[in-house]
């Protein structure tokens, strides 16, 4: 099972991880 | 036959370089002209998903009818194509799989095995036992059951950013959404609009349910709303709005003024739209698919702003994430920011695996597969969450969508391609859909 989000965010957003990174729930994922 | 396999004789000999790199130079061709493919639209101009493939033509003609004994036996012979196994896959049984791989997981279990072959499970995938609620294994009475596990409270700390993971899993992919496409692999892209789905102009939905939504959440006053005991404010939740042109304020962070939304038209000028800012949230919806589709942008709609979202404000983009679960992880999935979901798109498909491997292979995989495309807003705009199944997890639960039901009986499935909406009308004025606070449990996938 996969999850997928789409979202519109300030040019400057940020992703804080790494493709095929390990991540849980609650877990940074991006910020601005 | 047995004669042949035993006594032709089997000669070796070494392939020169040149045939490697030529070999190469066709992958690489191959793989540009994948991603840089011709869009093929439909009357009403959206694209058209499809199979591709060499073997179009005969699936096109006979399709699911051409011999399934006949393509499992090519899939061994010739599994070097991606674009052939598409055709191959999609001739498994791959709903009717989920289906008794369902039924077999919510078999109840004898309370003496459950221990024991749950931590195999667990051994086997990588379970974290420690983190489960209630922790007795012999608590779970079939596997279904122990893979829709709960985690004990305060097992997953929650990030201080405006955007933590909804779910434990693997970051497949992620980046900026060019051209309405959405990179699924290097190179290789799908439509956001197929993802997604759009309003057809001058029909309405395949399928529409409108119904009142649980209503978590209570607007305190004109400022703040209290989802599940969290405080926002309204500006924080869905974003500061722009004010209609010659007036100073509206939208949603003042609910009652009586302001007409501004609505663009075709050549760029404002005009008042011709349904009331407080009309039901369906009318507005349906009006302004109209003027998207006029305007030739996905109707993505962003109420608040009386414009198309297809159109993000200026200095915005529009951002992807992908995550896989892997077997073994927690299913439950959980909202990845404050946001209000106004409606579901269930897209009926096929179930095909998603994992990394398959994902590289498969083209569209995401589109092609059974899914739930929540749309709603946040504070900086259009916010969009699609739980995509699989064959083992082909069905999808929402908490708050009770007339949600994924993965039903091939009968009761409305055509391929098409989607199925529900409109979440909360009872608040203000808010106008499903308030999610940041990481609380919206729902998640279940075994078959």
């Amino acid at each position: 099972s996969t999850i997928v989000l789409v979202f519109e965010a300030p040019q400057d957003f940020e992703f804080v991880v790494k493709t095929g990174q390990k991540i849980k729930v609650g877990e940074r994922l991006g910020d601005v | 036959l047995a004669d042949a396999w035993n006594h032709t004789p089997t000669k070796w000999y070494p392939l020169p370089v040149a045939v490697g790199a030529l070999l190469l130079i066709v992958l690489q061709y191959r793989r540009t002209r994948r991603s840089e493919k011709e869009v093929q639209l439909d009357e009403n101009g959206l694209e058209v998903v499809k199979l591709k493939g060499p073997w179009q033509k005969a699936y096109d003609a006979f399709g699911l009818s051409i011999s399934k004994t006949y393509c499992f036996t090519l899939h061994f012979s010739m599994c070097i194509d991606s674009y052939f196994q598409v055709h191959v896959f999609g001739a498994f049984p791959l709903k009717r799989l989920s289906y008794v791989w369902g039924y077999l997981n919510s078999l109840e279990l004898p309370v003496w095995f459950r221990p024991y072959g749950f931590k195999l499970y667990s051994w086997i995938f990588g379970c974290n036992l420690n983190e489960i609620d209630p922790p007795d294994l012999a608590h779970y009475a079939s596997l279904g059951e122990f893979f829709y596990r709960k985690l004990k409270p305060g097992a997953r700390p929650v990030a201080d950013t405006v955007l933590v993971s909804p779910a434990d899993g693997r970051v497949l992919h992620f980046g900026v959404i060019r051209d309405g496409r959405v990179e699924q692999i290097k190179g290789a892209t799908y439509s956001l609009d197929a993802l997604l789905g759009v309003e057809r102009h001058g029909s309405p939905p395949p399928a529409s349910i409108e119904f009142q939504a649980r209503d978590q959440a209570e607007v305190l006053d004109r400022d703040f709303a209290d989802i599940n005991g969290i405080q926002y404010s309204l500006q924080d939740l869905l974003g500061t709005p722009c004010p209609p042109s010659g007036s100073a304020e509206g939208g949603v962070g003042s609910p009652t003024q009586e302001l007409p939304m501004p609505m663009p038209t075709k050549h760029g000028e404002q005009t008042d739209a011709s349904v009331s800012p407080d009309a039901p949230l369906q009318d507005v919806v349906a009006h302004e698919a109209g003027v998207a589709a006029e305007m030739g942008v996905r109707p993505f709609l962003d109420r608040a702003q009386g414009r198309p979202a297809g159109s993000v404000k200026p200095g915005h983009s529009l951002f992807f994430a992908v995550i896989y679960l892997a077997p073994g992880d927690y299913h439950r999935f959980h909202s990845p920011a404050a946001w209000v979901v106004e409606k579901r798109r269930h897209f009926v498909g096929d179930l095909f695996s998603v994992s990394p491997w398959m994902v590289d292979k498969l083209a569209d995989v995401f589109v092609l597969n059974e899914r739930v495309a929540l749309l709603g807003r946040w504070k900086y705009g259009f916010f969009g969450m699609v739980p995509v199944g699989a064959t083992n997890v082909g069905s999808i639960k929402i908490n708050f969508d009770q007339a949600l039901r994924t993965n039903v009986d091939r009968r009761r499935r409305p055509p391929v391609g098409t989607f199925e909406e529900a409109v979440y009308t909360s009872a608040s004025p203000v808010l106008r859909g499903q308030p999610l606070s940041k990481a609380q449990e919206m729902g998640g996938f279940c075994l078959g």
